[in-house]
């Protein structure tokens, strides 16, 4: 594996969005993989509807919350073609869900598997390297004070309550860390980012992780 | 009144803040370790925090077993 590994290098991770004030945490970290692995496929980046997911992932609860799979499972099963964000814009809130014809264009997710990594973070550093950008949940309790650096304390693992994704990871260092993107803005963090220790599944980062296939 | 104890609220909750990032710094003991401060969270109550921000639940997969042979 290389010490360092990032696929914001790659350009194939789109940039840091800003939930508000809508819990749709899972709904952006979902759609982020989308379109990273959509790029990492050869693929233009583009900014896919995150407002789509929200409304029309009936299994999960919209700005007031949901998971990543229920989302995943959603999308494989029905097959609806997630659609730009340009034609499908985020409004922060829950709304009726919007139909499009199965000829409009759009990404369909072929299939997606998750996973748990805990004590085997050096094999998650290698998917992410094979499958792209992995959707995560994390404890995020503290994350409520962070302003940056690598997070390696009050960080619990099995209680997790927030959807990120992991772009990348860094090795090279003191202490390696994970590359994370959040859906809190770029004023949070590290422009929108927090670096996680690699080891002891730090927020539960290993606990549920999920990569998608299309 | 109605503005001032709204203003009251969030200056409590943001003073707590304060002694939260006093407790979270004493863990960071070198240049690398995470920094904890005043952010667009600050004047949230932790429980406003948790119910806007953390809505997530996770299904646990199965342990990850490394790859078959076929893949």
């Amino acid at each position: 594996l290389p010490a360092k590994f990032d696929w914001r290098d790659k350009a194939a991770v789109g940039s840091v969005q800003n939930q508000q004030a809508c819990g749709g945490c899972w709904a952006f970290s979902v759609v982020g993989a989308i379109e990273s692995v959509y790029a990492k496929a050869g693929q233009p980046l583009k900014q896919l509807s995150v407002q789509q997911v929200i409304d029309c992932s009936y299994k999960n609860q919209g700005c007031n919350g949901g998971s990543i799979t229920r989302a995943l499972s959603w999308l494989k099963q029905t097959r609806v073609k997630l659609v730009k964000q340009s034609e499908y814009p985020y409004k922060a809130k829950t709304g009726i869900c919007h139909l499009f014809s199965q000829s409009h264009d759009g990404v369909l997710v072929k299939d997606f598997a998750a996973h748990d990594f805990s004590g085997r973070e050096e094999a998650m550093m290698g998917r992410l390297v094979e499958w792209g950008p992995l959707a995560v949940t994390v404890d995020a309790v503290s994350w409520q004070d962070y302003l940056g650096g690598i997070m390696q304390h009050h960080c619990s693992c099995h209680h997790a309550n927030h959807a990120v994704l992991v772009t990348g990871y860094d090795t090279t260092g003191d202490v390696p860390y994970w590359i994370v993107q959040n859906s809190w803005g770029t004023s949070w963090g590290n422009e929108g980012y927090v670096y996680i220790k690699i080891g002891g599944n730090v927020c539960g980062i290993a606990d549920s992780v999920t990569a998608v296939f299309l | 009144k109605l503005h001032s104890d709204y203003y009251h609220r969030r200056r409590s909750y943001f003073e707590n803040s304060i002694k939260r990032h006093a407790y979270l710094n004493s863990f960071s003991t070198d240049k690398d370790s995470a920094k904890y401060g005043i952010n667009q969270f600050s004047d949230l109550s932790i429980n406003e925090f948790r119910e806007l921000y953390l809505t997530a639940t996770a299904e646990t997969g199965p342990p990850y077993s490394g790859l078959k042979t076929e893949e």
